[in-house]
């Protein structure tokens, strides 16, 4: 409604201009698989399991409006408005991860003893913008 | 659809670190020593490697190699804790985040390999218990014993034991005192996978509990085949040399880094909002029950 109030009345020529702006990013916020070898790091001298490990990761540009679609706070939607229409120098949301996945680790200690652990938030599952 | 469900996923196109990137990524955990913002966007897992190594940088020197049984029976838990990509399953029994096996360190008295007199097996362990840290919390403990290749794998056996703490003081010359001791008898039938279990954890729980990280036993035992509860009688005393055992820790890392189970704002952090959101809830009805109850 604001946009319509403020925005001067657009010509059939300008329309697909002025529809832009609300379309999604080509390169949207997404959830990008990524795949490492711990032998890659020459970790695997310790690290007995697993082989590989899939962190993932979250690339992509974000909409304007991203609360329906990413789930993003309100927030988000009021720190995209106000750089676009306020401060520039207020950064636009980013494409971060959301959730995670734990991952379970066996390595070899100092001592020669064995440890299985269970860690924290090691697996990107899913991108929002914030 | 996992877009109107605010998800952000696809069909995978799988990337892969390149070979020549083990170098750039190896530069980029390269931490400044003092702690601070640096550590703090290092993921836990790789900061607690870095934290290994000496001078804070991860440890490129060889390490201890752990005996291989050991080795194959913690593959084997991780294959049953973990999906091949890792991530942990559910499990039942007590929730444990860490499991953490050790060998024996070293013997007082009676050397490993030493013959038994007669049938009696004895052996004195020591377990240096140092990598346990004071966040993890002991759920469970057990001896871990493998059997070699001569035992049939068919056999009944039945060990009449007798475990004892010593305590360990190795600022004094004086010989160690005998503190708790118990006998009891076990029962099991040699499988394919040849290793007992022995639940040890009333003894260890108060040690570990105290922060005694160095643990001192002794293990007297005689097995024999048979089953005393079946039909055969308990003959043939068992010859094979048992491996001096394991200790085998079960315990609930509280850290931050831990992944606890059932924790609303663990597992995804998905339930973050949520849980803040059912706890104001729940709150809500427990403050008016509480009110009503002191009134």
């Amino acid at each position: 409604n604001e946009n319509l109030k403020a925005a001067p009345p657009t010509s059939p020529s300008n329309l697909s201009d002025y529809l832009k702006q609300f379309a999604l990013p080509q390169d949207e916020c997404e959830l990008h698989p990524f795949r490492l070898s711990f032998s890659q790091l020459r970790w695997d001298r310790w690290i007995v399991a697993p082989q590989r490990y899939s962190p993932h990761f979250c690339r992509g540009e974000c909409p304007r409006a991203p609360r329906q679609r990413y789930g993003s706070p309100v927030h988000t939607l009021v720190q995209n408005l106000i750089s676009e229409r306020l401060d520039p120098a207020v950064p636009r949301p980013s494409c971060v991860p959301a959730e995670y996945s734990p991952l379970s680790v066996l390595t070899i200690e100092p001592g020669g003893s064995i440890a299985y652990k269970e860690y924290e938030d090691m697996i990107a599952t899913r991108c929002t913008c914030r | 659809n996992p877009r109107a469900q605010g998800g952000s996923e696809k069909a995978p196109r799988v990337l892969a670190a390149p070979q020549d990137a083990a170098s750039e990524l190896s530069a980029l955990l390269q931490l400044p020593r003092e702690r601070g913002q640096g550590r703090a966007l290092v993921p836990p897992l790789l900061q607690v490697l870095a934290d290994r190594g000496p001078e804070g940088w991860p440890s490129q020197a060889p390490r201890l190699q752990p005996d291989s049984r050991a080795l194959r029976y913690m593959k084997r838990l991780y294959r049953m804790s973990a999906t091949k990509e890792g991530i942990p399953r559910a499990h039942r029994g007590p929730p444990y985040n860490t499991v953490r096996l050790f060998t024996p360190c070293g013997e007082c008295g009676r050397r490993r390999g030493e013959p038994a007199t007669g049938d009696v097996n004895s052996v004195d362990l020591l377990f240096n218990l140092d990598r346990v840290t004071a966040l993890e919390h002991l759920l469970k403990s057990v001896l871990l014993y493998s059997f070699d290749t001569s035992v049939p794998t068919s056999s009944s056996i039945t060990c009449i034991c007798h475990l004892s703490l010593k305590e360990r003081d190795f600022s004094s010359q004086v010989c160690p005192n005998i503190s708790h001791s118990v006998a009891f008898s076990l029962h099991f039938d040699v499988r394919k996978r040849r290793w007992v279990e022995i639940d040890v954890t009333p003894f260890l729980q108060p040690l570990i509990a105290t922060n005694r990280r160095n643990i001192h036993m002794a293990l007297n035992f005689t097995c024999l085949m048979g089953d005393p509860q079946g039909s055969t009688t308990l003959q043939n005393p068992v010859k094979a040399t048992l491996v001096p055992p394991s200790l085998l820790l079960y315990l609930n890392d509280t850290s931050e880094q831990a992944y606890h189970r059932g924790n609303p704002l663990g597992h995804g952090r998905q339930g973050a909002a949520r849980a803040g959101r059912d706890r104001g809830k729940g709150n809500n009805s427990q403050g008016k029950r509480a009110s009503r109850q002191r009134r």
